[in-house]
């Protein structure tokens, strides 16, 4: 790994987190 | 053959040394996913950090959690006992963590928390300065660096109204709280250092 948060895969759990709230947001 | 990940988010310092490391690596990706998604959270309530990109959103937060994560978890190191409590509740002496390897950055991290805590914030101040760490993460990487200076700027600002309004003898709270903001961006590197040094073998 030469990426210390993709060392701990952080991207996908932000990713995930975020958009989470994003499907309930009223458009 | 012991191993150890000296980590407040892990369990346990001690490592089975019969699991494999892929198994390892997944255990402790569990203890620290829920705080890694509490910083989400806790972001997404700060006004104005929805309006950014979710290119930005994501890269700030890429960048500035752990920074976030070291302010929540400043209560997990006990600066009078010299000990660290990790995940499972169970306290480890500054020493037995020494005899685990743990080096420079477990100095640092006790050396921060006794500085955070002798300013000793309210619950408004410490989640704003909190904000603050956020944003304040490293910018490399950002589509829109102005706006993103914009939301800093704002919460800066009223963090300063707030410790004014707090404690209005001691502003200089204000210019220690930002000269924390570096102390936490070296915690950060040293912290991607032991991170990059860290092997686990299958």
């Amino acid at each position: 790994f030469s990426d210390p948060a993709s060392n701990l895969g952080l991207e996908d759990i932000i990713r995930k987190a975020l958009m989470g709230n994003m499907e309930e947001r009223p458009e | 053959n012991r191993m150890h990940l000296v980590c407040p988010m892990n369990t346990s310092p001690q490592v089975d040394p019969q699991k494999s490391g892929h198994s390892i690596w997944e255990e402790f990706s569990m203890s620290f996913t829920p705080a890694v998604r509490e910083v989400v959270e806790f972001a997404k309530r700060i006004p104005g950090f929805r309006d950014l990109s979710e290119h930005d959103q994501v890269s700030l937060l890429k960048a500035g959690t752990f920074e976030v994560l070291v302010v929540r978890f400043t209560s997990l190191f006990d600066v009078k006992e010299r000990a660290v409590t990790f995940l499972s509740g169970r306290k480890y002496s500054v020493e037995a963590l020494r005899s685990m390897g743990a080096g420079d950055l477990l100095n640092s991290m006790f050396d921060f928390t006794e500085k955070l805590q002798a300013l000793n914030l309210g619950e408004e101040e410490m989640s704003l300065f909190t904000a603050v760490v956020l944003v304040s993460a490293d910018r490399s990487g950002l589509e829109n660096v102005n706006s993103v200076e914009a939301l800093q700027e704002s919460l800066i600002r009223a963090l300063r109204s707030l410790i004014t309004k707090n404690h209005p003898n001691e502003i200089a709270i204000f210019t220690k709280l930002l000269l924390k903001l570096p102390d936490l961006r070296s915690l950060n590197n040293m912290h991607s250092e032991q991170l990059l040094a860290f092997k686990v073998h299958p």
